[in-house]
């Protein structure tokens, strides 16, 4: 299957396969497929996993992450922890083109995004408030805390550190059952 | 989360991801997937890949970076795809994660860690054999 041009992406996210195909068949650049392939999964919000309104942190909030590289002159646009704006992989993007740095993070990756035309809203959606919702009601399980009181596997927070800490083989078998095909990054 | 990598007819390398992260993260927690080298890795000398699955594991190993970079030493992208995979595996048996892996001349590959739920690792592909997105698949190890 040697043959170029090329588009591969994990998961079976066809949409945004398409879109990156079509952008390179229109004459854009591979940049450009990336950026254009990625933010339909961002729009079409890819199971759940990718985009707003999914994935609700413990406080009910959804973060987003991204990054585009290019492979020709190796620089990097990067944005993580990012907050009220859709369009992570443009800001990605962004980042590429318009700063000399590599990765901008959490509130400030925001207001960066708001200086470079990116619309600031609201993440959240009714799925994501249901996600959370359950979550509370089910004593905060999964939760990624450890070594903390009350015991993050039965109790909810505010958590405080605990000077016992859980045996390492325990700690890997609850990782496992935390990420799976619903929730991966 | 989605990974991509796409390679024009010149040989020219992008990668990119996006993602939400997982769910009931600690407020403040970012994965693999802004991490050049971890969640994906583009040279246009040599290839592109990009992974998925639990970033805090998979950060630890830059397993896109180690794949593009058994692909310089000449490996093919499945054989470089399923040593990031081992690599990590390793150290975590249990890991959660698939990698997917281009070189310059448009031949790819995939590789997955199989766990309990996840034995087959679905991805996209598009070229000029195609000429359309086409589901595969490869079986974790």
């Amino acid at each position: 299957h040697a043959s170029l041009p090329l588009v591969i992406n994990t998961w079976p996210f066809k949409n945004a396969t398409f879109t990156a195909w079509s952008v390179l068949q229109a004459g854009g650049s591979v940049l450009d497929a990336v950026e254009r392939g990625c933010a339909r999964c961002e729009a079409e919000q890819c199971d759940g996993s990718v985009g707003y309104g999914g994935s609700p942190d413990e406080s009910g909030e959804t973060t987003l992450d991204a990054m585009i590289m290019n492979g020709n002159t190796m620089e990097v646009g990067a944005v993580a922890d990012l907050r009220r704006i859709k369009n992570a992989i443009g800001v990605a993007r962004a980042v590429l083109e318009r700063t000399d740095h590599t990765l901008l993070v959490g509130e400030s990756a925001s207001v960066f995004a708001e200086n470079m035309g990116f619309v600031a809203e609201d993440l959240t959606t009714n799925k994501s408030v249901n996600i959370f919702s359950q979550w509370l009601k089910g004593n905060c399980q999964p939760n990624y805390r450890k070594n903390v009181s009350p015991d993050p596997s039965t109790s909810c927070g505010p958590y405080r550190p605990r000077s016992t800490p859980t045996p390492r083989q325990q700690q890997q078998s609850e990782r496992t059952r935390h990420a799976n095909q619903r929730s991966h990054d | 989360t989605i990974g991509m990598v796409v390679l024009d007819g010149s040989g020219h390398i992008a990668a990119g991801t996006s993602t939400n992260g997982l769910t009931h993260k600690v407020p403040g927690r970012v994965g693999d997937s802004p991490i050049a080298g971890a969640g994906a890795y583009a040279d246009s000398s040599a290839g592109g890949a990009a992974a998925t699955g639990d970033g805090d594991v998979m950060m630890r190993f830059l397993p896109s970076y180690l794949a593009v970079e058994l692909m310089r030493a000449g490996a093919d992208p499945s054989a470089a795809c399923e040593a990031a995979i081992s690599r990590i595996k390793r150290h975590h048996s249990q890991f959660f994660g698939a990698i997917i892996c281009a070189n310059t001349t448009g031949h790819y590959g995939a590789a997955c860690n199989k766990v309990s739920g996840f034995t087959q690792f679905h991805f996209m592909v598009s070229n000029p054999e195609t000429d359309a997105p086409v589901l595969k698949s490869v079986d974790c190890l």
